[in-house]
C-alpha cells in the first residue's frame, strides 16, 4: 500500500481542520427522547429535508440503472412499508415520523435505515 | 472506515473514526468522486440525545438514519462500528426476518440501544458481543478507565477473537478498518498498514486529538469514500466531527 501520490507520508499539523481536506463543520441538533418517537426527528428532518430527498433520488437513479423497468423501486415503495410493524419499537415509529416530516415514501426511509444489512448483498 | 481507540500516557482514552461509505454506488467522472458519498456529506449531523433535559448520549449521524454508527455516552464509553463482509451476510439475516425468524437484531438498532441504555463499558461490551445480529460487523468500544478498549469482531451469531488494549505489553491503541485483525487486509485496500505506521510514528507520548486527526487525514486512510471524521474524548464527554474531502490524486477507497 505504498503508491505515491495516492498514498503519502504521515501528515501533521492538520488540526484544527483547515485546507482542502476539510469541507466544513457538522451542525448540532437535539433529539428529545421524552417526545413521542414519531416527533423526535422533526427538527433535524425539517432542516435536512432537501439533502435527504436529493440523496434518496440518487439511490433511486442507481436502482433504475440496475433495473430500468422501475420494478425495484416499486418493490421498495410497496413492500418495505409492510416491514415497519416488525421493526423494534421505538425505531419503527421514529422511521414513520421521518417519512411524514420529509415527504419521502415510507419504504424508502425504511431502506435507508436497513441499508447496512441490504448492502451486504 | 477506520476506527481507533488510543490511550495516552496519562491514561486518557481517545476514540476517533473516518466514516467511509458509498463504494460502487455511482462514480462522478467529472468530479472524480462517488455520487452517494458526496450526497451523504451534506446529511451529516451531530445529535445530542436528551432525556429530562439531560444529555444521555451524543452521536454523529446521517439525517434520517435512526441507528448509530458513531457515538459517545459522556464519561462512560464511546462506540463506533465498521462494516464487515462475510458470506454469512446480512441478506441471510433479512431472509430469515422476512420468513418470520426474528430473533436477531438490526445492527444499527443495537448500537442505538447500547448508547441509549447501557450504563457501563462492561455492559456495552456484553450487549455488543452476545446479541444475535442480522449482519456481521466490527464494534470498536472505548471505556472510561485505563486499558478499557476493544475491537469486537462479530459474525451474525458470535463474537470472534476480541482484541483488547494491552498497554503494559505495548498495545496502547487498537485500530480497525474493514478486515479481521488476525488476517492480512486485501492488498488493494490496505488502510491498516499506513494508519498503524502513522500511529507508531506518533508514539504514545505524543498521541492527542490533534495527532489522531493527522493520522485520519493521511491518504489512503483519508480517501474518496471518507464522508466525515469524528474525534471523541470520553473523559471530557466531547465529540467533534468534520466533513472531509480528499483532493486529487486520491485513492477511490
Amino acid at each position: 500500500q505504498y503508491v505515491p501520490p495516492y498514498t503519502e507520508d504521515c501528515r501533521n499539523g492538520m488540526y484544527p481542520p483547515n485546507g482542502p481536506t476539510f469541507k466544513g463543520d457538522v451542525p448540532w441538533y437535539t433529539v428529545d427522547l421524552d417526545l413521542p418517537p414519531s416527533k423526535r426527528w422533526t427538527d433535524v428532518i425539517t432542516n435536512k429535508k432537501n439533502e435527504m430527498v436529493s440523496m434518496i433520488q440518487a439511490i433511486r437513479d442507481l436502482a433504475d440503472a440496475f433495473v430500468p423497468s422501475g420494478k425495484l423501486i416499486d418493490l421498495v415503495d410497496k413492500d418495505l412499508p409492510l416491514m415497519v410493524p416488525t421493526l423494534p419499537y421505538p425505531f419503527n415509529e421514529e422511521i414513520r415520523g421521518i417519512a411524514s416530516a420529509s415527504g419521502v415514501p415510507l419504504g424508502e426511509v425504511v431502506l435507508f435505515n436497513i441499508f447496512y444489512e441490504v448492502f451486504t448483498v | 472506515c477506520t476506527s481507533l481507540v488510543a490511550e495516552d500516557v496519562n491514561g486518557n482514552l481517545i476514540h476517533a473514526r473516518n466514516l467511509d461509505f458509498g463504494l460502487f454506488m455511482g462514480w462522478d467522472m467529472q468530479n472524480r468522486s462517488w455520487v452517494i458519498t458526496e450526497k451523504l456529506k451534506s446529511m451529516v449531523v451531530n445529535i445530542d440525545f436528551r432525556r429530562n433535559n439531560h444529555t444521555v448520549f451524543k452521536s454523529t449521524n446521517f439525517a434520517g438514519y435512526v441507528g448509530m454508527l458513531t457515538g459517545i455516552r459522556p464519561h462512560t464509553f464511546t462506540l463506533t462500528m465498521n462494516e464487515r463482509f462475510s458470506l454469512d451476510g446480512g441478506y441471510i439475516g433479512i431472509l430469515e426476518w422476512i420468513l418470520g425468524k426474528r430473533d436477531g437484531m438490526w445492527m444499527s438498532f443495537l448500537t442505538r440501544s447500547v448508547l441509549e441504555n447501557a450504563t457501563s463499558y462492561e455492559d456495552a461490551k456484553a450487549l455488543l458481543s452476545d446479541t444475535k445480529l442480522l449482519a456481521p460487523a466490527y464494534f470498536i468500544l472505548g471505556g472510561n478507565r485505563t486499558g478499557q478498549a476493544c475491537i469486537i469482531t462479530r459474525s451474525r451469531k458470535h463474537s470472534i477473537s476480541p482484541l483488547e488494549l494491552d498497554v503494559k505489553n505495548g498495545r496502547w491503541y487498537v485500530l480497525e478498518t474493514n478486515y479481521d485483525h488476525w488476517k492480512e487486509p486485501l492488498f488493494l485496500d490496505d488502510r491498516r498498514t499506513p494508519a498503524m505506521r502513522c500511529m507508531n510514528q506518533t508514539t504514545q507520548a505524543n498521541i492527542s486529538i490533534k495527532t489522531v486527526y493527522d493520522v485520519l487525514s493521511t491518504k489512503p486512510v483519508l480517501n474518496k469514500l471518507t464522508t466525515y471524521t469524528t474525534l471523541m474524548e470520553v473523559s471530557k464527554g466531547s465529540l467533534e466531527s468534520f466533513i472531509r474531502d480528499c483532493p486529487n490524486p486520491c485513492m477511490p477507497w
